[in-house]
């Protein structure tokens, strides 16, 4: 465990804890896309299967077990309990369209052809694309709450700190996992473009609203 | 590719 990897977990533990927190506190879910909280629940459920069969670290352990429980009551807090505010018109991403291509390639391009693998490869290649949901809704609507922007900048900085934890770990460990690189490099690109809006215009103090 | 199905990250 390198200080990227810790801070790339907490990272993302924060993106998950601001979105709660956001619809827990504001009683609603306007804005954010419950296509992408659904698959970030696919997911987690999907990689974590291997709770049941092996124990690396009391801190793995426990980590798993909190995103899997957050991103379920992110699910149940938008598609039950605050449904009334969902903002389904908007959400009009066909998640088909990630779910079909992104299995065929965890079943073709995996490390080992087995049930569990290629559900922890299927869960890498679309937790790599499952942000696209709610950056066409933002595309869409033309604008983004400031919260949902901390929620997309912490998502982001998550992926950006597992990079440099790979390039460390290659140097001092001689570790490298090809797919949860690849997949890595291509989650991070997809929120290079949000990026530059969040530091031009949310830091500056303005709402992130794109041009008509 | 190398391969490694005990993942130790999340």
């Amino acid at each position: 465990m390198n200080i990227f990897r810790l801070f790339g977990d907490l990272s993302h533990l924060a993106a998950i804890i601001i979105l709660l927190l956001k619809i827990w506190k504001s009683r609603s879910c306007a804005g954010i896309s419950g296509k992408s909280q659904i698959l970030f629940a696919i997911v987690f459920t999907t990689r974590y299967l291997d709770l049941l069969t092996s124990f690396i670290s009391l801190y793995n352990t426990s980590m798993k077990m909190i995103y899997i429980g957050c991103s379920y009551a992110t699910v149940y807090l938008i598609y039950a309990k605050f449904r009334a505010t969902y903002d389904g018109n908007h959400d009009s991403f066909r998640v088909e369209f990630l779910i079909v291509p992104v299995g065929g390639l965890a079943v073709l391009i995996n490390h080992d052809f087995s049930l569990l693998e290629i559900l922890w490869t299927f869960s890498i290649y679309l937790e790599s694309v499952a942000i696209l949901p709610q950056l066409f809704m933002i595309s869409k609507t033309g604008e983004a709450e400031t919260i949902t922007t901390h929620y997309l900048f912490c998502q982001g900085l998550y992926r950006a700190l597992y990079l440099i934890n790979w390039i460390w770990r290659f140097y001092f460990e001689g570790f490298f996992d090809m797919i949860a690189i690849v997949a890595g490099v291509v989650q991070t690109i997809l929120y290079c473009d949000f990026f530059y809006l969040y530091v031009t215009k949310v830091l500056k103090g303005k709402k992130l609203s794109l041009p008509a | 590719w190398q391969r490694r199905v005990l993942h130790d990250e999340l």
